[in-house]
Parts: C-alpha cells; structure tokens; sequence
C-alpha cells in the first residue's frame, strides 16, 4: 500500500484543486511500480490552507495555476520515487524514461509496462544489460509503435538503435548496473520509440530474492 | 504508551528524495512546512510487533480545500469508501487520521462503523465536523483497527501537533509498514509574485503498483 498527504498553503478553488492533484498523482504515484499488486487502500489526500497570501487560482490555464502544478508535480515525483527506492528487496532504483510517443499517456504507459517486468527487474538485479527483455516489455505494453524505431539507452550505453541491438561494452553496461545497486543509486533506462512529442517517465526497482523472502513471511 | 515527538521523528532513516530540477527549492519540514498545517505522530499501541509509531495526524487550522485520489481496486477499504463519501459531501477538510497495523480492508459493516467512530472522537477532540476529518490505513488486510488503543491514543495525539519539522517527521515515521525509510519532502516557490510552499509525506514498499483516480 502506498498512502500520501500533501499540504499546501496556495489558495486554490475546490474543482481546480482536484484537477491539479489527480494530473499530479497521474504523473507521479500513479508511474511507480514494485510488484505489480494494486492495494486495497492507496490513497492520496491533498489539502490547501490559503494562507500563503496568493490570490486565489480559479483557472488550471492561468500563469500561477501552471506553476502549482509544477510544484505539485514535482513534489509527488520526489515522494513517489522514495517509495519505488525503498521497494521491499530493491538495491536500486530504475527509471525509465520514454520519449518519442504520439501523447504524454502513451509514453507513460510504455515506461510503466518496462518497469513492471519482472525479467527487466530481475535482470537489473543480475547486473544484466538485458536489452530483448526492456524490448519485449516496450512492445507489449499496448501502445503501437514501429520496431524499427526502437532506441535503448542503459545509462549512456547504447544497446539498441533502429530497432536492432548495437555492439556494446557488456563488462561496461554490466558494471553501471552493479554500482547503482552497490550504490543504492539509481538504473537510468532511455527509450525512444518514434518522433512524436509524447515522453513520460515511471519508476520501479530490482527485483531481488528479499523480496520474496519479506513476502513469504509478512502475511498481508 | 505515547513516543515523544522527536524519538519518533527518528526511529528509522529518511529516504534520499529525488526531487526534479525547476523553480523551486527544498526546505524543511513535510507537511508543517506550509503555512497552517501541524502533524504528530506516535506509538498508540496498534502495531502488531514492537513499538515504532503507528499513528499519525495531519491537521489544519483553517477549513483546506480538500482532494482525494483513491486505489480504483473494487476491494476497497474501509477508510478508502469512507474517504470517497466525504470528498463528495465536502468541499474542505480540516484532519487527516492515519494508522500503521492494520489496513481495515474487507472488515464489512464493521470495519466501516469503527472508521466513524475514530471519526467522531477525533472531530470532538479537534472541535470541527466530522466530515472534515478523514482516514488512511495501512497494514494487514482483513483486519480491523485496533480501535480502543486508537482512541485512547488520541487525546495525546491531539496534544503532541506541531507545526515544527519534528511533528512532520514523527507523522511520517507513523504512516510506515514495511518501509525501511520515512518519506517526507518540502518545496518552496513563486507562484505569480507570492512564496508559495508544498509539502508532503508518503508510505510505501511492498503491494505497490498504484492506479489511482
């Protein structure tokens, strides 16, 4: 179960303010991924005191309504990557940026699928550059794209352009997994699936025999 | 068995936050930072095994504009349908009750009742509507809240708010199950020409692939 509260002191109408936080969740507690399991009991609250002295935001176009957002964006993101750090059995972080789609959905809906495979995570965790599993994972998320397009990037290690894997440095590739998860650091995944305007990102962790561990005796 | 304020606030590490880059800079404090809001968090008992703070209050001292975005699994909480309900009938909020131990998830009619009831006590004990409090849980499914070591827990809840950094933290520590770390993060930025500030606080390691709405 993820649960989040968050307090702001902006003065915000009631309908702007629950369009501002679900596009916010959206982007944030809504891209991260651990196991796969949604709970019974996620949960955000949001609330605005006023008491900040700024007029009060009544348009999600206005100027400071944009900001907000931002803020709030920004926000969600830093809680909603601790909790995708801290996953039971992780020793990293994976992010996986996607860029390239026709929309900001689909692009969000590519980089959750790659951070939700179990083979991707499994293979961070063995210090695997394993590009065919972030490619399999890419190509089922549901969102079309042409294979020939396909770009991967594992940190700024080039494993697939075009569509087809590139010769790279495995020791390298394999090296940059080990110290982000020596590190407690953080697995940057760079995927390109077109030239559309479309990028979104979304945050997962390793998967590691902890994780079954903690979870074959905490009993939910 | 209450923990002092500043023994929760530290009873396990805080997580790096990864904030992104942009107009804005982290400052201390969670969900006090921003002006208005207290929190408190302590050990009320409800866990099942030692003695790490179970329980946690986020208060405001004006009515706040309220927003909520919910797990959309159709097995959904007590807390969960009670917080939907609330959302629909109010447009602001003053409190939110949130307890580690036991999730209060497929706890029927009953499950429901006990939510209103820590409700209750707590809108007496703060001096506002009911439906301006609401609830969050966490812990083991099928299991009610712990609902008499709850309540007597709240009146030195109530009493441990704070508006410092310490109460942000303690809240924080409060909401964790399995987490290793506490997650709490403050921003603050311009808005048009006025210093606005963000705060919030999160929970969260295992049973995690949210879709909220």
């Amino acid at each position: 179960t993820m649960l989040g509260v968050i307090t702001t002191d902006a003065w915000v109408t009631s309908d702007v303010w629950r369009k501002m936080v679900q596009v916010a969740v959206n982007r944030s507690f809504n891209q991260i991924t651990v196991d796969g399991d949604t709970s019974t009991n996620d949960t955000v609250i949001a609330l605005a005191s006023g008491l900040s002295g700024i007029r009060c935001i009544s348009s999600l176009d206005s100027d400071e309504a944009i900001q907000l957002q931002a803020c709030l964006d920004a926000v969600m993101q830093g809680l909603a990557k601790s909790i995708a750090w801290d996953g039971e059995g992780a020793t990293c972080l994976i992010e996986v940026s996607v860029t390239g789609a026709n929309s900001e959905a689909e692009a969000a809906k590519v980089a959750r699928s790659v951070a939700s495979s179990s083979l991707v995570k499994a293979a961070v965790y063995g210090r695997d550059p394993n590009w065919g599993r972030i490619a399999a994972a890419a190509g089922y998320s549901g969102v079309a794209f042409h294979q020939n397009l396909l770009r991967v990037e594992l940190g700024n290690i080039l494993l697939m352009d075009g569509g087809e894997p590139q010769s790279f440095d495995r020791g390298e590739a394999s090296s940059y997994l080990r110290t982000a998860g020596e590190t407690h650091g953080t697995v940057k995944i760079q995927i390109s699936i077109g030239n559309g305007p479309g990028q979104g990102q979304a945050w997962g962790c390793d998967l590691s025999y902890d994780y079954v561990k903690i979870n074959a005796e905490y009993t939910s | 068995v209450s923990t002092t304020e500043n023994h929760a606030s530290t009873y396990i590490p805080a997580a790096p936050i990864f904030l992104p880059d942009g107009p804005w800079k982290q400052i201390p404090g969670g969900v006090t930072a921003a002006e208005g809001f207290k929190a408190a968090g302590m050990y009320g008992g409800l866990r099942a095994v030692g003695e790490k703070p179970d329980l946690a209050l986020v208060t405001c001292d004006v009515d706040a504009i309220s927003a909520g975005s919910f797990t959309t699994n159709v097995v959904a909480a007590a807390p969960v349908l009670y917080c939907k309900k609330t959302l629909d009938n109010s447009n602001t909020a003053r409190a939110v009750l949130t307890n580690a131990g036991q999730a209060n998830a497929a706890t029927g009619e009953a499950g429901y009742h006990d939510v209103i009831e820590c409700v209750d006590n707590l809108a007496k004990l703060l001096g506002v509507k009911p439906e301006e409090v609401l609830v969050e849980s966490t812990g083991v499914i099928g299991q009610r809240i712990k609902k008499g070591a709850l309540l007597n827990s709240l009146p030195i809840l109530v009493n441990s708010l704070s508006s410092s950094v310490e109460g942000a933290d303690s809240a924080a520590v409060a909401i964790t199950t399995t987490d290793l770390v506490s997650k709490s993060v403050a921003i603050e930025s311009l808005v048009g020409r006025t210093k606005v500030r963000i705060g919030g606080m999160a929970k969260g390691s295992g049973m995690i692939h949210p879709n909220m709405a």
